[in-house]
């Protein structure tokens, strides 16, 4: 296998408990000229990792870490633990069912970087969506192996943006590109997914109401104010809006059982 | 409070040197979420159409939600995927995880979406368990557990 491939691979983390799969983290360069480069971890599978289906996990934000909340805190093998230097192995993980990669994505997240800092002006869904694509050609030329895998796409929240914007570029360029870049892309799952401004914002108002975290009267004025159909908000809207947000300043919007951390 | 535990560890330099990372000495702090992103330009109001592209496309798609988020809720994908107009083949339905139902799921043309039930915005989080039942559900392509 090429070079950088061995060269990537991680042989134990500090604190890291010993596991029975290969790990493999790294640079992979996506624009040559700005020197723009994303940051992966990669996991084989538990065990049968030849036979299994490759998976990218992405997280939203945008900006946040694929490896801080993805690998680290919900599905990755090895999760941090309070107030320990050590990580601890997940009995859930994903890569017992496939071959399991964090990216951080675009750069300026974690530990992705570009050394044209202009660059960091300029992100939005586009760029992050052509930088990824890139860094996946890249990559399957770094470990051809998984380039005939069943390739899969999973990711939450503002990934509802990354993951259907990614998986576009892999469809067309499946059908458009050249035959050395085709990738064995089959499917793509999101959760708590941001989709669609309108049914976004209008669910959470509803849901905010329906679990009696706001009072009649800040539903009626955002029912009132705001039609969330349209791009730009009222300052009435706005305003009923701030008191709707307040409310989640003394409980966890993203988690409405579970206690905060003070 | 896990997001504190993991930026101490990722900030630790012997971690860095050994997932090869911060090679090139960043002026700032490995975090959460980060602070280096000036402006979000672009950002489409609707992912719905590539959605409908990619399902006609043969493209397998699922959609779950952990239904005790309130940033991203329940209710609003359900809006989502209303406004989507998919027609659905199999209707709403439990699925179970160690005898205790551990969501709902409806099937659509082209696309599946399921439901965790007690799970926030970090479905693996929350029900380590359940989502990997979802995940190994979702690579086989087969329904949610109906018993």
């Amino acid at each position: 296998y090429p070079e950088q491939q061995a060269a990537d691979r991680v042989g134990r983390l500090p604190g890291q408990p010993a596991v029975p799969f290969q790990q493999y983290a790294g640079y992979v360069t996506v624009n040559e000229s700005h020197g723009r480069a994303l940051f992966y971890w990669f996991f084989e599978a538990v065990d049968d990792a030849p036979k299994k289906p490759l998976v990218l996990w992405l997280n939203g934000g945008p900006g946040c870490s694929s490896i801080g909340y993805g690998e680290a805190e919900e599905l990755g093998p090895f999760l941090v633990q309070k107030g320990k230097p050590e990580l601890k192995w997940n009995p859930y993980s994903w890569n017992r069912e496939a071959n399991l990669m964090f990216l951080e994505s675009p750069v300026g997240v974690g530990f992705s970087y570009t050394n044209t800092s202009s660059d960091l002006k300029k992100l939005g869904d586009k760029i992050t969506a052509d930088d990824a694509y890139i860094f996946l050609l890249n990559w399957f030329k770094r470990f051809p192996q998984y380039r005939s895998h069943e390739f899969y796409i999973a990711g939450e929240s503002y990934a509802g943006h990354y993951v259907p914007q990614l998986s576009e570029k892999i469809f067309d360029g499946n059908k458009q590109g050249p035959k050395e870049n085709h990738i064995n892309f089959k499917g793509f799952m999101i959760g708590n997914a941001l989709m669609d401004d309108e049914t976004d914002q209008t669910g959470m108002i509803e849901y905010a109401w329906d679990h009696a975290v706001i009072s009649d009267r800040v539903y009626a004025d955002i029912k009132a104010h705001c039609n969330f159909s349209i791009e730009n908000a009222t300052n009435a809207c706005n305003k009923a809006l701030d008191e709707y947000f307040a409310v989640y300043r003394l409980i966890d919007m993203y988690s409405l059982y579970t206690p905060v951390c003070t | 409070c896990s997001s504190d535990y993991s930026e101490v560890y990722f900030n630790r330099p012997d971690v860095q040197a050994a997932l090869h990372a911060n090679v090139t000495k960043m002026g700032y702090n490995w975090t959460h979420c980060s602070d280096a992103i000036g402006n979000w330009n672009d950002a489409p109001a609707s992912t719905l159409p590539i959605i409908r592209k990619l399902i006609a496309g043969g493209i397998r798609v699922w959609v779950f939600s952990g239904d005790t988020d309130g940033r991203i809720p329940v209710t609003a994908t359900r809006l989502t995927l209303n406004k989507l107009g998919l027609k659905s083949v199999q209707e709403w339905t439990p699925w179970y995880d160690h005898l205790q139902v551990g969501g709902w799921t409806i099937t659509y043309e082209g696309l599946t979406f399921v439901t965790i039930r007690g799970a926030g915005h970090e479905v693996p989080m929350h029900t380590p368990r359940q989502a990997l039942s979802l995940f190994r559900n979702f690579l086989g392509d087969k329904k949610m557990p109906p018993t």
